[in-house]
């Protein structure tokens, strides 16, 4: 048995400038995961005064987890016009029934009223153990904590906050996947930046919404 | 299970950002491979909040802009492919990154199928990880598969291993017949942590895919074992 190489120098720094503008973003503990060192919950919103576009691909596995089914409903609703997601890790919220999906709806709503949003429109992600249901309780707290007035808000478009979103992301990821670089189309210069996360159970075959199944809100 | 999000400050219809992101996650996240299993929450979203746009410069639109549409379909599926990539450099266990090309198919869709199949055979990946030139997996796994739109021809079948180095390609199968292979040269390639396995179907086509995928080893049993408990 060899040791790997270790993977740490991908873990780059990413610089203020090339982040998207516009957006904010923060990573934080909520409880999910067991380790209180360890983020479990992004958000990231969108300020932009103009409005935000909104797309996604999706697993084609039959059994969609509730987060996927509840965010492919929200991109129907909105017409692809939702401007925010919200993201935990340590707990997949797949295979968990009726209550799963009220969770999902429950992320999104709660998200959503950061920003003043009646109905929910924030895009959900769970990442983990298959069959199990989430804290809810303690990830509401957590999103409630980013509240405009609260003290406790970390949201913030500082290029520390991008990193510990992308920490938050993670599982048996052994380090924080995130990028950021700049573009021209037309002499003009845009940002794009990327999270993402994986290590396991890696064989995707995504494709865009479909409406699969009668959802409740 | 894979998550991700691709943000930018562009400015780009919803429909338009639908159809450059599927085209981007067909090229990236659904060409990558660690151990061949489908997650029930993969999910891939992009927003597009046009922040770095005045007001009155029009968001972009596969339809009546399709010059600009294009350029950011290539921006968006460059940068989706490196964030791929990142996962498969994580892989469980993963000691080395291995591209696999599959080229001269008649479609894309052959050249996509071969790929995948060859990513995600255990006997492959434990050769990668031991170092161990098996172009004999690698053949046996390509010709498995099945419904192809055109046949592979075997006698028409090559196969390198192209290092990351920049030195010379090692062929271990020409037009179907085995080279008698140098097993040093074979060791140093196989050593290295990033590679390319080039599979050449040598048929009448010129499709070409690429697959991102990483070796099996014993700490991927360890990882997994008891993941849930």
């Amino acid at each position: 048995m060899k040791t790997g190489p270790s993977k740490q120098h991908f873990a780059l720094p990413i610089s203020e400038a090339s982040l998207p503008k516009g957006f904010v973003a923060t990573g934080l503990h909520c409880g999910v995961k067991k380790d209180a060192t360890a983020n479990d919950l992004a958000i990231i919103i969108s300020e932009s005064p103009r409005e935000t576009s909104a797309a996604g691909c999706f697993t084609k596995n039959a059994f969609q987890a509730a987060p996927v089914c509840v965010s492919q409903e929200i991109l129907r609703r909105t017409n692809g016009r939702a401007r925010s997601l919200v993201v935990n890790s340590g707990c997949a919220n797949a295979v968990t029934g009726e209550q799963g999906l009220q969770d999902a709806w429950a992320m999104s709503q709660e998200t959503s009223h950061l920003y003043g949003a009646q109905e929910p429109s924030a895009l959900v992600m769970s990442t983990g153990v298959i069959g199990q249901k989430l804290p809810i309780s303690k990830i509401v707290t957590a999103i409630k904590s980013q509240a405009r007035s609260a003290a406790t808000r970390s949201l913030s478009p500082s290029a520390s906050a991008w990193q510990e979103a992308a920490k938050a992301f993670m599982t048996t990821d052994t380090f924080p996947k995130i990028r950021a670089r700049t573009f021209s189309i037309g002499g003009a210069d845009y940002r794009i930046a990327g999270i993402d996360k994986g290590a396991g159970m890696i064989h995707p075959i995504m494709g865009p919404p479909v409406a699969n199944r009668p959802l409740h809100a | 299970t894979l998550l991700g999000c691709i943000l930018t400050d562009a400015p780009v219809t919803p429909s338009s950002l639908q159809s450059a992101l599927t085209h981007a996650v067909d090229r990236s996240f659904n060409c990558i491979s660690v151990d061949g299993d489908m997650s029930t929450n993969d999910t891939i979203v992009a927003l597009a909040n046009g922040a770095a746009a005045p007001d009155d410069i029009p968001e972009i639109d596969e339809e009546t802009a399709p010059d600009a549409f294009l350029a950011f379909r290539t921006e968006l599926t460059n940068f989706a492919i490196d964030l791929a990539k990142l996962v498969v450099r994580d892989g469980e266990g993963a000691t080395k990154f291995v591209t696999v090309t599959v080229k001269n198919a008649a479609t894309y869709e052959d050249a996509h199928r071969i790929a995948s199949k060859v990513s995600t055979s255990a006997l492959v990946k434990t050769a990668l990880y031991g170092e161990d030139a098996n172009w004999g997996r690698i053949l046996s796994s390509s010709g498995s598969v099945q419904g192809l739109s055109v046949p592979i021809n075997p006698a028409r079948v090559s196969v390198s291993f192209i290092p990351s180095d920049g030195t010379a390609a090692l062929p271990v199968l020409v037009n179907g017949e085995p080279k008698i292979v140098d097993e040093v040269r074979a060791k140093e390639i196989l050593e290295l942590d990033d590679f390319e396995v080039c599979i050449d179907i040598g048929d009448f086509g010129s499709q070409q895919a690429k697959y991102w995928t990483c070796d099996l080893s014993y700490e991927y049993v360890r990882i997994n074992g008891d993941y849930r408990s």
